[in-house]
């Protein structure tokens, strides 16, 4: 079965499954425990190194399972873990299991342009307003019209002495906003990075002991980043294209990483997301056959009622016109053959003496004939009339 | 009635030489 198209053939909305955008991707940490060998932590030594890589492993096992940070003794108390995801995805959560005791404040950021800038998805901290100057997040969640990034409460630390950091897109989404019909929401979702900045330690620390020495470490395993290869509704799936980048296979004559744009050809209507009530395919320019390019124009569309604003471009084979649903000049229609077909347009043929032009009437292929001359390439004198040795005046009446 | 195509051989062209169609 075709995810993207009904099994009459009519398109309509596919997406591709929810995954863990982060699995087997690389983590960036600004702080990972490294030299000089201590604590049991050594870089160099397999079983006593904890990298970043140890957040999103791919399937397996491995000892030691956390990522570990180095000790940190004095402010800024600082770390931070990025995961490029390679491509935009829609999210639906992010978690992240710490492996001791939770931090108090974690910022929660993502990034729509592959990490040129960044915009934070929530907070978590036990002081909002100290930490990040915002009210804890109301139970009832955003008050506002979208969704805002809101502080909800740090992750508590649980008895195993680790802890988890959960965070929904839901939980920051007013109720009832629906993301086929919310382009807010659909921006809110969207990232192609994410940043975790683990703020403040679960030690307590305040102005007076900020410089003492309690050394503390950040320690995490099993990053998560669930969410949906970014399609905007037009593939049911994500593939690595030749160069190794994740893209799109999209369908209904969509194309690029997001399937964010027509193709080529299929330029009848402009681009849309496609909707569960609606699968808004592009549609492919209506030439006949006779040409390979064609270009939008709005106001062809708008005339048509927002039904074709395709223009067919260099119509071959004799062919002219917006769908090349006609013949250029000196060319007329050949009724025996389809619109389609290569010969559809025959050449006007007019006599060059006989004919007063060079263009036919491109329904009957009939030339303008010159007085006295007739035939559909004018090239017989009528009755009553008889050939002349003048070019100008080939038939003149019979005496 | 059906009338003789036209006989380019019987044409004189010699005040219409820029009018004569290429061979």
């Amino acid at each position: 079965a075709d995810p993207c198209h009904e099994e009459g053939g009519a398109p309509r909305v596919c997406v591709p499954g929810l995954v863990n955008a982060a699995l087997g991707r690389e983590v960036l940490a600004s702080s990972t425990c490294r030299q000089p060998p201590a604590q049991a932590c050594d870089s160099s030594d397999p079983r006593r190194a904890h990298p970043a890589t140890l957040l999103t492993l791919a399937g397996g096992t491995t000892s030691p399972v956390c990522w570990r940070s180095d000790w940190l003794t004095r402010a800024p108390l600082n770390v931070t873990l990025t995961v490029p995801l390679g491509k935009t995805f829609e999210l639906v959560f992010v978690s992240l299991r710490f492996c001791s005791a939770p931090p108090s404040s974690v910022a929660l950021l993502k990034s729509q342009d592959h990490g040129r800038s960044w915009v934070p998805l929530g907070f978590f901290s036990s002081r909002c307003g100290l930490d990040y100057g915002r009210p804890p997040a109301p139970a009832s969640g955003p008050a506002g019209p979208g969704p805002e990034a809101l502080c909800f409460p740090e992750p508590q630390p649980q008895p195993n002495g680790g802890g988890l950091l959960a965070f929904s897109v839901q939980d920051s989404s007013p109720p009832g906003l629906d993301l086929d019909s919310s382009p807010v929401l659909q921006d809110w979702v969207t990232a192609t990075d994410i940043r975790i900045v683990l703020t403040r330690p679960a030690v307590p620390r305040d102005a007076g002991d900020a410089e003492a020495a309690v050394p503390y470490a950040y320690s995490a395993t099993e990053l998560q980043v669930g969410g949906r290869c970014k399609c905007n509704g037009h593939a049911a799936r994500c593939l690595l294209d030749p160069q190794g980048h994740l893209v799109c296979d999209c369908r209904h004559g969509t194309e690029g990483p997001d399937c964010g744009r027509c193709k080529p050809f299929y330029c009848d209507r402009p681009w849309q997301r496609a909707t569960a009530r609606e699968a808004h395919a592009c549609l492919a320019c209506s030439c006949n056959g006779h040409a390979r390019r064609c270009r939008f124009n709005m106001e062809l569309y708008r005339l048509s009622g927002r039904r074709s604003g395709g223009v067919c471009l260099n119509c071959r084979h004799n062919t002219a016109g917006r769908h090349c649903h006609y013949c250029r000049e000196g060319f007329y229609r050949d009724p025996g053959r389809a619109p389609s077909d290569r010969r559809a347009c025959r050449a006007c043929d007019c006599h060059p003496v006989g004919a007063a032009g060079k263009t036919c009437n491109q329904t009957t292929g009939q030339c303008p004939c010159k007085d006295g001359v007739t035939g559909l390439t004018c090239n017989r004198c009528a009755p009553g009339f008889q050939q002349s040795r003048s070019p100008v005046a080939p038939c003149v009446k019979t005496p | 009635e059906v009338m003789p195509t036209l006989d380019m051989a019987l044409f004189d062209w010699t005040d219409y030489e820029d009018l004569k169609p290429e061979a």
